[in-house]
């Protein structure tokens, strides 16, 4: 039953394992932390590398001599404008103040996500599992459509943008400047081995734009009493501090860590309770609160404190959520860093709710429909506009200015070499 | 309780097979090989399914046909295990006749089962 008992794939598996862990790029042949395949933490959670044979070409450097040879920062501008003599890099990119983005998050900000298709017999057709070994090795996450750093085109229809690619409208020289550092089940107290996959060189690289949500797995667990198993607000503090510390050492000055508050999530009781689960729907059987009840029995839940029949346990559960987001306002006001400043955000459900209405929609339409509990596509992409309406109103200088050459970028790189 | 995933995991996909037979109005058998010939060759799913429809199909056969559902199936099959002291775990509305009977007579239909001497193996 273990395939990885099986003497030739030990060391792929061994690999495997290791980027699973390690949260680092499966096919990465200069160990530089990125790559030129999708999946396997690859492009899709961190910009495409432009030459996977030279560690010192990547995303997010500053120009090695201006990218008169080569492309070094893989954001497609590089070489010489005939016209003039001048660098392009130095031309379109000088003095634009470039920047990346960097999310540090759980399944919720890799975007974790089961197509009800596969799982909803009267759908199911030869397409429906055709992104299935993708979606495998993404460990179920789509992070190239998540809120914080998706580039591909949305699926849903929305107009709205992630941070990256707002970023990247702004300003064509961060093209590919992203990390998505998500992984399942992370919170603050397992953050430790996920950073250190965080490629940033504070000397050769732009400042970066981090965003810090832990959005869920500090209050919830599986356990029949949840509460026990919460962070407490003094665990939390410490290890967020420990954070701040360590992205302080290891970022350019300049950059900037935005706090995430954590939701509340009597949200999904409240919308789904009633409503049928896709296995319930053909026969009118199995309702969200039929499943909760499930997995929660099994203690497999990802929330039970949320998902829940029990009122007082959601009012608790929420009660420390507002507790640690209390922890967070409190450090994003208090304390002061060398090469960072702090900025602090709501994870606000109903403000995204009330956006979604407004143009038709219900709020059970906001929650990923297999699993009845992760924010989906519609939700993280109206949440990142709502980040980026609030940074360009109140902290523009955390977004860069815009670069006046976006267009002659366009007109001399086009798609930049795309993602 | 142990292998909770197992058993999600179980309940799903009989779910999936027996709404499949459902919808096409067709047999549990006819079902399985829809579902596995849906699969991409990628990763060796589409020949792992086969694999397993091999080793699990003919008991899910039996037991869906003697009208019982994904619950007691997976039950049956020992993917999920009711743990000494804990709470018998269902997605589906219980029976009509009590969960022991219908489990016992579930278990009577795949005793001769070659399946079942092997160790429940994730």
């Amino acid at each position: 039953s273990d395939i990885c008992s099986l003497p030739f794939l030990a060391k792929i598996c061994e690999k495997i394992k290791s980027t699973l862990k390690n949260s680092v790029p499966f096919r990465d042949v200069d160990s530089d932390k990125y790559s030129v395949s999708p999946t396997l933490r690859g492009y899709h959670w961190r910009g495409r590398d432009c030459n996977d044979s030279n560690k010192m070409a990547y995303p997010g450097r500053r120009p090695d001599n201006w990218d008169v040879h080569q492309d070094s920062n893989c954001n497609g501008i590089w070489g010489v404008d005939p016209k003039d003599g001048i660098p392009y890099e130095k031309k379109f990119c000088e003095g634009s103040e470039p920047r990346g983005i960097i999310l540090l998050g759980d399944s919720a900000g890799a975007h974790f996500h089961i197509p009800p298709e596969w799982i909803t017999a009267s759908q199911m057709s030869l397409k429906s599992f055709i992104d299935l070994p993708s979606a495998l090795t993404d460990e179920l996450n789509w992070p190239q459509l998540s809120g914080a750093t998706g580039f591909l085109n949305s699926t849903s229809g929305l107009k709205e943008n992630s941070i990256y690619l707002h970023l990247r409208n702004r300003n064509r020289c961060n093209h590919r400047d992203y990390q998505n550092l998500a992984k399942n089940g992370a919170s603050s107290q397992n953050l430790e081995r996920i950073i250190e996959s965080l490629s940033r060189n504070p000397r050769s690289d732009h400042p970066a734009i981090v965003i810090y949500a832990m959005i869920g797995n500090d209050v919830c667990n599986g356990k029949i009493d949840p509460v026990p198993k919460m962070t407490t607000p003094e665990q939390f503090y410490s290890k967020v501090m420990e954070t701040l510390k360590y992205l302080n050492s290891h970022l350019p000055n300049g950059s900037h860590v935005i706090l995430y508050g954590l939701p509340d999530g009597t949200f999904l009781w409240d919308h789904l309770h009633n409503r049928y689960h896709p296995l319930g729907q053909l026969n009118e059987d199995v309702t969200y609160e039929r499943f909760y009840t499930f997995l929660g029995c099994l203690q497999v839940s990802s929330c039970h404190g949320w998902m829940s029949s029990n009122k007082t346990l959601r009012a608790l559960t929420s009660e420390r959520a507002e507790q640690l987001s209390n922890i967070l306002k409190k450090i994003a006001i208090s304390k002061k860093f060398t090469n960072l400043d702090l900025l602090y955000v709501d994870f606000d459900l109903q403000a995204v709710m009330k956006k979604w209405q407004k143009r038709g929609g219900q709020p059970w339409q906001l929650i990923e429909p297999v699993d009845g509990f992760h924010p989906n596509e519609v939700a993280l992409l109206l949440m990142a506009d709502g980040l980026w309406d609030k940074m360009q109103l109140q902290w523009p200088q955390v977004l860069g200015k815009e670069n006046p050459f976006n267009p002659q970028i366009e007109q001399v790189f086009g798609d930049q070499g795309g993602h | 309780p142990s292998n909770g995933h197992a058993c999600v995991g179980c309940v799903v996909v009989v779910s999936v097979i027996e709404q499949l037979a459902q919808v096409h109005n067709s047999t549990v058998r006819a079902s399985m090989e829809r579902l596995c010939s849906y699969l991409p060759e990628k990763l060796f799913l589409k020949s792992t399914c086969y694999s397993v429809v091999r080793v699990f199909g003919p008991d899910i056969i039996k037991l869906l046909s003697a009208d019982m559902n994904a619950d007691v199936v997976c039950h049956t099959l020992q993917f999920c295990q009711q743990d000494p002291g804990q709470a018998f775990c269902h997605l589906y509305p219980l029976p009509k006749e009590t969960w022991k009977s219908t489990l016992e007579k579930a278990r009577q239909i795949v005793k001769k089962s070659p399946t079942l001497k092997y160790s429940r193996s994730g």
